[in-house]
């Protein structure tokens, strides 16, 4: 399982 | 953040101006592919609507809105302005062909099934494969003007940029999206023809024409 989708990266 | 995640991100920035200052100076959109920008657009749409729920930092929201309306202000500059000049029947890549296994792909392997995370995958695979119609354009007509070359550098730049970014951030902050990640590296291979050319061709200062 991965950290996923941190919303910091565009 | 980090230097290679900046410069990624400055690159992408970069693309952008050069693409609208191509169309805006010379009045013309030729050359460039409508269907690429419009997958572009989509894909910045599903992303960022996360700019209602989530805030980050300032820069974060400020390059977002920034996407959104370079996008948004490319499209209407060429499906309206400067709509005599696009050149539309070279611009006759299927995009149902990217936008439905993108969708499907979306709703099977993503990190959680909400809508927002779904939307937010899609735009990643999106992305991934949105140059292709522009990339189909320049294979078409076997030739690309400079300045769309140095364009589509600087676009190609930035997710390769990431790449190092992706690498960085899983070494100093064990932090890591395989989905981002994955579809990068596709994004990044569909560039290396094309980075090739470029190397060899247009920084030598000659014009982008592929081989007959």
């Amino acid at each position: 399982e991965d950290n996923g989708n941190d919303h910091d990266e565009l | 953040m980090n230097i290679f995640r900046l410069a990624g991100d400055l690159a992408h920035v970069f693309a952008i101006i050069i693409l609208l200052l191509k169309i805006w100076k010379t009045r013309s959109c030729a050359g460039i592919s409508g269907k690429s920008q419009i997958l572009f657009a989509l894909v910045y749409l599903t992303r960022y609507l996360d700019l209602f729920t989530t805030y980050v930092s300032l820069y974060n929201s400020v390059m977002k809105v920034l996407f959104l309306a370079s996008s948004g202000a490319t499209v209407y500059l060429m499906y309206v302005k400067f709509r005599a000049t696009y050149d539309r029947n070279h611009d006759s890549f299927r995009i149902e062909f990217l936008l439905v296994p993108c969708l499907l792909l979306s709703l099977l392997i993503n990190h959680e099934f909400t809508v927002m995370e779904v939307l937010w995958t899609f735009s990643i695979y999106l992305e991934s494969v949105a140059i292709l119609p522009q990339l189909f354009m320049v294979s078409k007509t076997g030739e690309a003007e400079s300045i769309t070359s140095h364009y589509l550098f600087a676009l190609g730049s930035y997710r390769a940029l990431y790449l190092l970014n992706w690498v960085y951030r899983y070494i100093v902050e064990s932090h890591y999206d395989l989905i981002a990640i994955f579809a990068g590296i596709v994004q990044t291979i569909l560039y290396c023809d094309f980075f090739y050319l470029y190397i060899t061709k247009v920084l030598k200062g000659k014009k982008l024409q592929l081989p007959a």
